[in-house]
């Protein structure tokens, strides 16, 4: 392995990165998983952890660009050049770019998310079968409206598993519109179009108005690509149009006609001898996951190594089931130490251990000599010591925080006041010493609290429960109610971790069609959060001592302490 | 398949970046910009260029010939990394 001269490196071991913006080529959350789990390569063999945050500036910025893309090394067009990135350091140190003029995909051709449908949010299998047909990319066969659609399992007319595949018509990414889909035609610059265009543009994307009017709503957002998106050529990102007329031919498939390397392209219009619009058709695409792995090593600090089945070897190739070589951990740890590897386990005490059932343990060593002395702390009467909280939500305008049969309240209106701990059963005697979440329908202001499959619904001092999740209409595989969600007009959201319900109050049954996979409604925040609460109108999304606040419009804008940000404690 | 082979045409597709270099030059452009040799000492000299590709063949792992044979041309072509391998 070798090292960037001086033996650059981060002078601190938590790590921040963002992700600036995405690739056409791949859903949002393909491309974060896959830099969520690049990281992960490095942090499972050192010190390092890596925190993705939204706004601001992060150590380790991650973009997508080609060509001039604002830094002075250009990208070359398709192949050749797939990334680079800099050194650790101040400004553009530390930052990745990944050149999007390659074909960004998992290393072994388009993959393809599905959205809606019945699959929640599977990708596509190609090829399937529908109607005794296979088909080999998404099709609008069988459908009225001209939507693009594919089967989740290779059989459609057996499973009947499908969803919808990429489209403008569907929706959009980045801009400025939260994802709306195109309206067609639209105004730009007093020109009418009918499909996305790369016009007022120099960077090559491809983008739509979200309303018929962009002079006048200034309402945009990007096209992703479908999967029959070409790449390169002179319509980069523009679909295959088929059937097209070549040489006065007809092709309803790629073909690698006219050329003599046997690469496969296709026409963007449907004549390529009038038009001569054309585009080389997806191949297998380059492993995003591999290809950002390798990038992050130079981020945290290293150089190419000349070890050819190393990660840091600058050549790209596939690998199917990749480990992280010894030369790579080799140079990480010189850098950084060897950390604790993938699954930290606690330090163990050196004398026997006193009950912990309900308390933390600190050790405190007297001197190197001496015995170390087990002192047991009990968090739960500092709200500024408890880690993470059982629950938190607001009633009667103050936020609650729960933990172990107590509770405190905060006011929003004086910041930094807390007032507890006050004994849960005090207040609410029939409830647990634990409770998961609770909320206060903003109707009734009934207060319902949800333990373990249990739940009680108090109006005043009254109670009713306890009841069982299963008189909810959630079934019994679910072991708890984490996150409460008001949504107005009597529906709250239930979460448990990656799925959730809404909630009728009124009825107090979950509505048809639910439950719902989190990361599809809510993309960017963690999956297995274990409180999710509704304050000052933001959604928040709490993991360990974290909170990840997202917008009404479901955009996160912030990550932060719960102690510090929202208790204000010192 | 077809029953007789028809005559094969090819297109020059437009927008397609078509090679017209040569393999001494590419050689070159690939050295200089992966920090082989810099701008400075590309002279066009047989010397200094087989010089920086026995560095080049020695770092990527290739058979160490100081020639531009055909596996060093091959990786010449290989998609990669845009970091330099020396210097900065």
């Amino acid at each position: 392995f070798q090292t960037f001269e001086g033996d650059l490196k981060w002078d601190h071991n938590d790590i921040t990165y963002r992700v600036l913006n995405y690739s056409p080529d791949l859903d949002g959350d393909i491309i974060e998983d896959a830099f969520r789990r690049a990281f992960k390569v490095w942090s499972d063999v050192s010190p390092l952890t890596f925190t993705q945050i939204y706004s601001g500036e992060a150590d380790i910025m991650i973009l997508f660009g080609s060509d001039d893309h604002g830094d002075p090394y250009p990208f070359d067009g398709k192949d050749g050049l797939l990334a680079h990135a800099y050194p650790p350091g101040e400004g553009v140190q530390g930052d990745a770019h990944f050149d999007d003029d390659e074909f960004w995909t998992l290393g072994t051709g388009v993959v393809v998310k599905t959205r809606f449908g019945n699959a929640n949010g599977a990708v596509c299998q190609f090829p399937f079968k529908f109607n005794g047909r296979s088909y080999s990319s998404c099709t609008s066969e069988g459908r009225t409206d001209g939507l693009l659609w594919c089967s989740t399992t290779t059989d459609y007319d057996k499973d009947k598993k499908y969803g919808f595949c990429p489209s403008e018509l569907l929706y959009t990414y980045g801009g400025n519109s939260d994802g709306d889909k195109c309206v067609f035609p639209f105004i730009f610059d007093g020109e009418s179009y009918d499909a996305c265009t790369k016009e007022g543009r120099s960077d090559g994307y491809r983008w739509c108005a979200t309303t018929d009017n962009f002079d006048k709503d200034k309402k945009y957002g990007f096209c992703p690509n479908r999967d029959t998106a070409v790449i390169g050529g002179n319509s980069q990102g523009d679909p295959c149009v088929f059937p097209f007329v070549f040489l006065e031919k007809t092709y309803n498939s790629c073909t690698s006609n006219g050329r003599d390397d046997r690469r496969l392209w296709c026409a963007t219009t449907s004549n390529y001898d009038t038009d001569r619009k054309w585009g080389f058709c997806p191949d297998q695409g380059y492993s995003l996951f591999l290809v950002a792995a390798h990038e992050f090593g130079h981020a945290i600090g290293l150089e190419h190594s000349t070890v050819r089945d190393a990660l840091m070897y600058p050549m790209y190739s596939y690998i199917e089931d990749f480990q992280l070589h010894s030369d790579d951990i080799e140079g990480v740890q010189y850098l950084y130490g060897s950390g604790t590897g993938p699954h930290p386990s606690p330090p163990m005490p050196t004398t026997e251990s006193p009950d912990v059932s309900d308390k933390t343990t600190t050790t405190v060593t007297t001197s190197p000599t001496t015995t170390t002395e087990v002192v047991p702390v009990d968090p739960t009467t500092d709200a500024c010591k408890v880690k993470a909280f059982d629950a938190i939500t607001e009633i009667e305008g103050q936020l609650h925080f729960f933990k172990d049969g107590k509770y405190w309240k905060a006011s929003s209106a004086r910041p930094g006041a807390i007032k507890g701990p006050l004994k849960i059963s005090d207040t609410w005697p029939a409830l647990p010493s634990v409770i998961d979440t609770a909320f206060e329908d903003l109707l009734t202001k009934k207060i319902f609290f949800f333990s373990g499959r249990r739940f009680w619904v108090y109006t005043g001092t009254t109670v009713l429960g306890p009841r069982g999740l299963e008189k909810l209409g959630i079934g019994k595989d679910v072991e708890k109610i984490v996150g409460s969600l008001q949504r107005g007009r009597g529906k709250v959201l239930l979460f448990n971790g990656d799925k959730y319900w809404r909630l009728d109050v009124k009825t107090q049954v979950v509505d048809k069609g639910y439950p719902r996979d989190t990361e599809d409604a809510f993309a960017g925040v963690p999956i297995n959060a274990h409180d999710v609460f509704l304050y000052k109108e933001n959604i928040h999304f709490c993991k360990d001592q974290f909170y990840w606040r997202m917008t009404p419009r479901r955009q996160v804008d912030q990550v932060g302490y719960v102690k510090y940000d929202i208790l204000n404690c010192p | 398949a077809p029953l007789q082979s028809q005559p094969q045409v090819r297109v020059t597709f437009p927008g397609e970046l078509v090679s017209s270099i040569s393999d001494d030059e590419l050689a070159e452009s690939y050295l200089e910009r992966f920090g082989y040799i810099s701008k400075r000492s590309r002279s066009n000299t047989h010397v200094s260029i087989s010089k920086a590709l026995l560095q080049m063949q020695k770092k990527l792992g290739l058979n160490e010939t100081g020639e531009l044979d055909q596996s060093t041309m091959e990786a010449m072509k290989t998609p990669r990394c845009g970091v330099p391998d020396v210097g900065n």
